[in-house]
């Protein structure tokens, strides 16, 4: 059986709320590690990558695998019933019909208990081999979010041109164009400002902005996001939790023939 | 023109 206990709902409903316009039904894998998800957009642009450590929740128990085939549309109604700061508790049988999910208020006795159905989800699970990225971007994740939200106002699309002069995120289409160039930056006092860059070779890449700013629902998770690319291979936008549990996101590119 | 691709051209199943 599952026995997972977060301190905070906060948490959970955050992940919830970053992923479920992207994806809509999908197994929440568990096992003694702690619980996983990986899941592709419907249209095969984007992957959903989730991993929440066992040591994430406190206590943690699943004897054996159980994968919870979950609607978000669901679970994001039933999550909504609970209070940020309410301990969420996930349980779960073996072979199990349904996900029980307790909310407890830890300043009054308050505990509220649903149910949600299950769902059998045939789900293939993809290898994603392990990259040796040419540029890996650390910036904070408001920042990443406010250039793609201004960038989409011109453009369907970004172009992400890593170099050692800086990053830049350039955009043209109708109306005109537009590009916001970062540097490394180091801020002692406000470190989540940081800038980062680390890179091997130069790097140019074009990106669809539309799933870029669906990434950004999750900035509330993370002050800081990483962006790890690599010439004509899948983006990834890795937003770090605690405990190095972790929500990444796969974008494959745009290529010209 | 740049054509986008999809995830499944650089990841496979496992």
């Amino acid at each position: 059986m599952l026995e997972a206990r977060l301190e905070q709902a906060n948490l959970l409903k955050k992940v919830v709320d970053a992923i479920k316009d992207l994806v809509q039904d999908c197994n929440f894998d568990c096992n003694d590690s702690g619980i996983a998800l990986q899941a592709m957009d419907n249209s095969h642009v984007a992957l959903v990558s989730m991993m929440l450590k066992s040591e994430s929740f406190s206590p943690f128990r699943c004897d054996r695998n159980i994968a919870l085939g979950i609607n978000l549309t669901s679970l994001t109604k039933v999550l909504r019933c609970a209070a940020n700061e309410d301990i969420l508790t996930l349980k779960a049988e073996d072979a199990p019909d349904v996900v029980n999910l307790v909310f407890e208020s830890a300043e009054s006795d308050r505990l509220s208990e649903y149910d949600i159905k299950l769902m059998d989800i045939d789900q293939e699970h993809l290898g994603i081999p392990e990259t040796e990225y040419a540029a890996t971007i650390s910036m904070p994740s408001a920042e990443f979010q406010k250039i793609c939200r201004d960038l989409m106002a011109l453009s369907e699309s970004v172009s992400i041109e890593c170099t050692k002069e800086g990053v830049k995120f350039a955009c043209s289409g109708d109306i005109g164009s537009g590009s916001v160039t970062l540097r490394s930056h180091t801020n002692v006092e406000k470190p989540q400002l940081n800038v980062e860059i680390d890179l091997s070779e130069p790097v140019a890449l074009t990106f669809s902005l539309k799933y870029l700013v669906n990434f950004c629902k999750a900035s509330g998770l993370s002050e800081q996001v990483r962006l790890c690319l690599s010439n004509e291979v899948p983006l990834l936008v890795e937003y770090a939790l605690s405990n190095n549990s972790y929500l990444r996101f796969y974008l494959a590119p745009k290529i010209g023939d | 023109q740049k054509k986008q691709q999809s995830i499944s051209n650089f990841f496979t199943p496992r």
